[in-house]
């Protein structure tokens, strides 16, 4: 599994 | 939020707006593939899940709506109000080959084995690709009209601003989502040939020939 990044993006 | 990231956004919303203004003024859905908006769909609705669960900002959170909101009346005025427009028969994708492979790959390759991540992932490869109905249908009638072109090229130009905003993001906040990146990079690829073409060929010229 990757680090899960902040979803802020559409 | 930076200048690449607001663009894109607004060349997002830009195609969509578009779409759906052509098929209303037109009240047709001619050369309009059925699938690929259907595709859209499916793909704003597993990824904005996280209305439910978490709030961002206010900006995401009305463009996140107004994006589920245009994908569905889309799909509305091509299966239902403009059902008798339609080309069924030039819009054979098999999406199948789409959304079966992206959904093995979303469970194999994600940042977190969870449900909603899950489905996250599985937006992403499959936005990557949804474009591929509306290209093989534009390939297989051989043309496609002025405005269908300038939808494609403010799609294809949001996610290529996209990855500018990654860059920039990289740089200055450290910030980077490997799965998003490599997705986006598969996404514009898709587009370079269209790119290539509507320059070249479909800035003045109607209609729009391959």
């Amino acid at each position: 599994c990757l680090r899960t990044p902040v979803k802020d993006e559409l | 939020m930076n200048v690449f990231r607001l663009t894109g956004d607004l060349s997002h919303l830009a195609a969509i707006i578009i779409l759906l203004l052509k098929i209303w003024k037109s009240r047709s859905c001619a050369g309009i593939s059925g699938k690929s908006q259907i595709l859209f769909a499916i793909v704003f609705t597993t990824r904005y899940l996280d209305l439910l669960t978490s709030f961002i900002s206010l900006y995401n959170t009305c463009m996140k709506v107004i994006y589920i909101g245009c994908a569905y009346a889309t799909v509305y005025l091509i299966y239902a109000k403009f059902r008798a427009t339609y080309d069924g028969n030039h819009d054979s994708f098999r999406v199948e080959f789409l959304v079966v492979p992206v959904g093995g790959l979303s469970v194999l390759i994600n940042h977190d084995f969870s449900p909603l991540e899950i489905l996250w992932t599985f937006s992403i490869y499959l936005e990557s690709v949804a474009i591929l109905p509306q290209l093989f249908m534009i390939s297989k009638t051989g043309e496609a009209e002025t405005i269908t072109t300038h939808y494609l090229f403010c799609l294809g130009l949001y996610r290529a601003l996209y990855l500018f905003n990654w860059i920039w993001r990289f740089y200055f906040e450290g910030f980077f989502d490997m799965i998003a990146i490599v997705a986006g990079v598969v996404q514009t690829v898709l587009y370079c040939d269209f790119f290539y073409l509507y320059v070249t060929k479909g800035w003045f010229s109607r209609p729009y020939r391959l």
